[in-house]
């Protein structure tokens, strides 16, 4: 079983041989991806030796492999399919991202309560009343971004466990209580920008 | 000195007893933060008793007192001057956010590089042109939130630097390798997605 810490790690590393990859190499070392990503390269090979991945020293790993690798234990090469709950500053803004495509994810459901909301497009996907999720699993939505009110996010979260979700990306700065079963991880944009003035 | 760890967490005591403090309540016991918080209460006593907050038995810690002193550490009491750069989706997202204010943040400076978008405003603030930051840290601007494409981001942290920036929260999915005495603090949003299929 790979550690939490490494599989934490896996997107980093995803991250930075997509990188390289674009940039037409055949191989890259643990040294390389040390200096991009700002690790030891001890860790990196160590991170790496977890699912087999072995460079040939002296010219490194061979990048495609890697990458196949890579994604293949982060469960990337099926089509990831997502809801994003909350249609209103930020979830606009997530609802058009390209970037969730590197890693293979697609909002193909949108919901808010606003009736002034319900039936408008954002990204392409027409937005939906909360009030309807449905069966969600049933549609091959396992995922969730939560863009809600933090005064709706628990309530929210918990209906989209009963319609099938099992895990969740909470941008509301609250914590989510939820069973054990469901991974949920949260992002607190204010919170990461509250911490720089102890350091300035 | 108070341990990184401890540091990182503060701003999460901040949101929680704010909370309590919000709902009317004198006093708050370690227990209840470590409820709310989904934390041990050792280490929540451990960490609070680092900057003299002691709670007495049976009653816990006064909650004025203790959102003064977590403020004061994190330096929230002096109002945060922050500049936005790149006023794009999540940009226009961030600019009126009313979030940062729990934090004593106010974006009070935007900039992008776009002619379009150079003299119109966003969360009430114009939009100024990236090629004349002029002196940030005169004007007492040290710190910086970052939302241009990724392959933007390295050249205009360099230049906001070099404007008197010390502080940046970089949201573009990329690595900024900057003098150290800079405080960075990097959200992907997608990279966090992005390890939700390996445990669902
Ligand atoms: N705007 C930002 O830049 C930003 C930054 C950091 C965090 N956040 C967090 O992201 C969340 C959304 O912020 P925002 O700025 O987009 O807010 P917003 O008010 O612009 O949008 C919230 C949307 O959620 C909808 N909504 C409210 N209750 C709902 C419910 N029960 N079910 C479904 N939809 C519901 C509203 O109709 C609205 O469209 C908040 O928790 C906020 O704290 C926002
Ligand atoms: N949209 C999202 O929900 C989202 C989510 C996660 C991460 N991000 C990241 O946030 C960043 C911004 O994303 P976006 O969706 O707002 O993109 P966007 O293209 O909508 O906006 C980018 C803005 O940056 C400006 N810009 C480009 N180069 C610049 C420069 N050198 N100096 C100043 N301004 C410059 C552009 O004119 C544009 O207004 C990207 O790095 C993206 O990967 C966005």
């Amino acid at each position: 079983k790979i550690p939490d810490e490494t599989v934490r790690r896996l997107p980093q590393y995803l991250r930075a041989v997509s990188f390289v990859h674009k940039q037409g190499c055949k191989y890259v070392s643990s040294q390389e991806l040390a200096e991009r990503l700002h690790m030891k390269s001890p860790q990196i090979r160590k991170d790496l030796s977890y699912f087999g991945a072995f460079g040939v020293k002296g010219t490194g790993y061979p990048v495609e492999t890697l990458l196949g690798r890579i994604r293949e234990i982060l469960k990337l090469n099926t089509p990831q399919k997502a809801a994003l709950i909350g249609a209103g500053r930020l979830g606009k803004a997530l609802a058009s991202y390209p970037g969730f495509r590197l890693y293979g994810f697609d909002i193909v459901e949108v919901f808010d309560r606003s009736p002034r909301k319900i039936g408008r497009k954002i990204g392409g996907v027409e937005i939906k009343d909360v009030a309807h999720l449905g069966d969600l699993g049933k549609r091959g939505i396992r995922l969730a971004l939560l863009a809600v009110p933090a005064g709706a996010a628990q309530e929210v979260a918990e209906r989209l466990v009963e319609a099938g979700v099992r895990g969740i990306l909470n941008l509301a700065p609250c914590y989510l209580k939820l069973p054990k079963r469901i991974k949920v991880v949260t992002i607190d944009i204010a919170m990461e920008l509250g911490i720089l003035p102890y350091y300035v």
